[in-house]
C-alpha cells in the first residue's frame, strides 16, 4: 500500500508541476512558444497570467478545493466540493475557466449541484481536477464512475466531458496500481473503442480547451515521452491550453513514474507548503478508498 | 439577457466590485461620468476666484447578466453603493436581446 | 420607463440642460464621446506637419424619464441642441425595465 | 432598430472601423471604458512592490442600425475585433425605439 501512497502523491504532484510547467505558455502557439523559448524545460513563470515561476493555476486550485473537501469528509462529498468550489471563487483566484465560473456561481446564487446539458459544455474544466476523485475510489470503478460525474456536473454537464473523466479515471487506477505503460496503452485502446473521438493515432496538434482536443493531446504525448520529463515537455511545448494538458499528462505520469520520476530542479520551484499538503491529502485520501479500507 | 447600468459615487466602485465578486460576478465595464442631480456640485478655486462647478464626476458601471439572476445583481449594488446621502445614484435595468463572446463567437448566456 | 439617449455638439450641453430644467428634469448623466459620422474631423498640426483627425469630441447625455413625458424630452433636446450643420448629432429612445434611487430603494417613475 | 454596442480592445478600433466602413456604416459613437474580466490588468512597480491593475483599457463602440443589418454588423465586428487570445471583448445588442438625427428632424431609419 506504501507504493501506492506514494504514486498517489506523484499523481498529485505531476499534476501541480504540468500546471506551473505550462501556465506560462498557456494560449501561445508551438510556433510561438519555440521562437521565445526553443524548447521550453524549465519552470519560468509570466505568461498572460504573469505568474511567479512555480504559481500554479486553476487546474490545481480546483484539484485541491476536491481533495480537501474528501478529507475533511473523510469520503464522498458532492457538497463539500461544491462549498469549497464557491469559497475558492470568491478568493479571486488568478484564473477561473467561464463555464466552471457560471457552474459556481448557480450552486453560490441557487444551490444547483447538477447544471443543465450545455452544448458548449464539453470543455476540459471538469477533467482537469478529477484527480482526487480517483484516489478516493481506488479499488471501486463504479463508484469512481458516479462520482467523477458527479463533480463534473457541478459545472459541465455534456458527455464528452464525462467520457474524459471516466476515461482518465480508469488509466489512473491501473497506473496507480503499477500496470505498466505498455499495458495502459492496451487497456486504453479497449477504452476508445466506446469513445471514438479521444482516438489519437494521427495527432493533429490541436491543444484547445475543448476536451476532445485535450484528450488527444494528452494521450499523445504521455505515450510518447519515455520519462516523466518527456511527457511534460512535450505537452507544454505543444502550447494551446499547455497548463491543463500538462497538468493531465502530469498526473497520469507521475502515478506511471513515481516521484522518483518527477525532475528535483522542478520541484525546488514548487511552494513547500503547497507540495506537504498535497503530500498529506494524497495519503489521506487513498488511505480512505475501498482499496485501502479492504486491506 | 439584461443589462444593469448603475451610475454610483466613484469611492464606491471597490466595495460594489467586491460585493459582486462575492455572488460570482467578476465580467464589468466601467467608465467615468458627470452626474447632475440633486446633488449638487463644488466650488473650486481658480486663479484666486471662486467658480461653482456644477458637476459632480460619477462611475458608471455596465454588467450584462442572465434575467435569473438581475434581482440579486441589483440588490448587491444597491447595498454596496449606499451610503444614505443624497447623490448615491441610480440604477437602471434595460433588455438585450443578444451577447456575443467575440474570442469565441459563444453567443447568449454561454458569452457572459 | 424609457432612456433617451443624446449625442449632442459640447458646447451645446448648457443650453439643451438649461432647456431640459425648464421642462422639470433635472436628473442627467453626461460622458465625453467620439463620434464618427458625415462631420468630418478637423486637421492638427503637429510638429509643423498637418494630420487629419477623423473624430470629432461630442458629448453624450443620459435621461431615464417616465414614458409620459418622452416626446416632450426628445423635442426640447432636438431644438436646443440643433444648429442645422451637419453633425449636430442623435437622439435614441430605448426600452428602460426597472430604476431605482440607491439612497432611498425607490424604483419605478418615484426612483427619477 | 437597434443598438449594437462592441467592447474591444483599443488597438482593433481602425480595423473594425475599416470593416465597418466596407459594410456601409459609418455613423459610430466611441468611448473610453476600462473592463474587468479575466484578462489581467499591466503589472505597476508601487514601492518596490510589483502590482497587477485589475482593469483593462477598452473601448466602447454604439452603432444604431436598422433590424435588417443587425446580423451582418455583429459578424463584421466579430471578425474584424478577433485576435484569438483573451480580453477580446464583447458585442451587446439592445432593442432601440425610436432615432432621431437633430439637424433635419428625420425619425426612425431615416435618421442613421
Ligand atoms: N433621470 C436620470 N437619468 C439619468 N441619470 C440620472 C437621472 N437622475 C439622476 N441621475 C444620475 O444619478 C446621480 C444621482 O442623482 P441625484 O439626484 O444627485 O441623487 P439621488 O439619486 O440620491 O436622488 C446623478 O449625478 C446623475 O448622474
Ligand atoms: N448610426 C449611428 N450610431 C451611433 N452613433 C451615431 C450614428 N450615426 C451618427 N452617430 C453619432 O452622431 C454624430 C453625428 O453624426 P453625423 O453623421 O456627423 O451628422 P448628422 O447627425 O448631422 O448627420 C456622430 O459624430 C456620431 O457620434
Ligand atoms: N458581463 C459583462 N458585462 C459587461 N461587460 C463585460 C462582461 N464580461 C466582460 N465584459 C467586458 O468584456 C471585456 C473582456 O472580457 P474578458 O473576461 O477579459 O475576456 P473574454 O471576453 O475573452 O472572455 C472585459 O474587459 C469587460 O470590459
Ligand atoms: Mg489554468
Ligand atoms: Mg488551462
Amino acid at each position: 500500500i506504501e507504493d501506492i501512497r506514494s504514486r498517489a502523491r506523484a499523481a498529485f504532484i505531476g499534476l501541480a508541476v504540468g500546471d506551473s510547467l505550462g501556465a506560462p505558455v498557456e494560449f501561445m502557439t508551438a510556433g510561438e512558444i519555440e521562437e521565445k523559448y526553443g524548447v521550453l524545460k524549465e519552470i519560468v513563470g509570466g505568461g498572460w497570467l504573469r505568474l511567479k515561476p512555480g504559481q500554479v493555476t486553476d487546474d490545481t486550485d480546483m484539484a485541491l478545493c476536491i481533495a480537501r473537501a474528501l478529507a475533511a469528509a473523510g469520503g464522498w462529498s458532492l457538497t463539500g466540493i461544491a462549498d469549497n468550489f464557491a469559497g475558492w471563487l470568491k478568493s479571486k483566484p488568478v484564473d477561473v475557466g467561464a463555464t466552471c465560473r457560471r457552474g459556481i456561481r448557480n450552486y453560490m446564487l441557487k444551490g444547483t449541484l447538477e447544471t443543465p446539458y450545455n452544448q458548449w459544455d464539453a470543455g476540459n474544466g471538469a477533467a482537469m481536477r478529477m484527480l482526487p476523485v480517483a484516489l478516493l475510489t481506488l479499488g471501486d470503478e463504479r463508484m469512481m464512475a458516479d462520482c467523477v460525474v458527479a463533480q463534473a456536473r457541478i459545472t459541465h454537464n455534456h458527455p464528452l466531458s464525462d467520457g474524459a473523466c471516466v476515461v482518465l479515471g480508469k488509466l489512473l487506477h491501473l497506473a496507480l496500481l503499477g500496470v505498466s505503460k505498455s499495458r495502459l496503452r492496451l487497456e486504453l485502446e479497449g477504452l476508445l473503442a466506446q469513445h471514438e473521438s479521444f482516438r489519437f493515432d494521427h495527432y493533429h496538434g490541436l491543444s484547445t480547451g475543448y476536451v476532445v482536443d485535450t484528450m488527444q493531446t494528452v494521450f499523445h504525448h504521455f505515450f510518447r515521452g519515455r520519462d516523466f520529463e518527456e511527457c511534460l515537455v512535450g505537452a507544454v511545448n505543444q502550447g494551446g491550453d499547455a497548463d491543463t494538458t500538462a497538468a493531465i499528462v502530469g498526473s497520469l505520469a507521475g502515478a506511471c513514474y513515481g516521484m522518483e520520476g518527477i525532475p528535483r530542479r522542478w520541484l525546488k520551484k514548487m511552494d513547500k507548503n503547497l507540495l506537504a499538503e498535497i503530500d498529506r491529502l494524497a495519503r489521506k485520501l487513498i488511505d480512505l478508498s475501498p482499496l485501502a479500507t479492504a486491506a | 439577457l439584461k443589462k444593469v447600468e448603475a451610475i454610483i459615487k466613484p469611492f464606491k466602485l471597490d466595495e460594489v466590485k467586491e460585493a459582486l465578486n462575492e455572488i460570482g460576478i467578476q465580467g464589468i465595464t466601467v467608465s467615468e461620468v458627470k452626474g447632475f442631480g440633486r446633488q449638487k456640485g463644488h466650488t473650486e478655486l481658480y486663479r484666486g476666484a471662486e467658480y461653482v462647478v456644477d458637476f459632480i464626476p460619477k462611475i458608471k458601471m455596465e454588467i450584462i447578466v442572465g434575467d435569473d439572476i438581475v434581482a440579486k445583481v441589483v440588490e448587491t449594488i444597491e447595498q454596496a453603493a449606499k451610503t444614505g446621502r443624497i447623490g448615491d445614484g441610480k440604477i437602471f435595468v434595460t433588455p438585450v436581446e443578444e451577447v456575443v463572446r467575440i474570442r469565441t463567437g459563444e453567443r447568449g448566456e454561454d458569452a457572459l
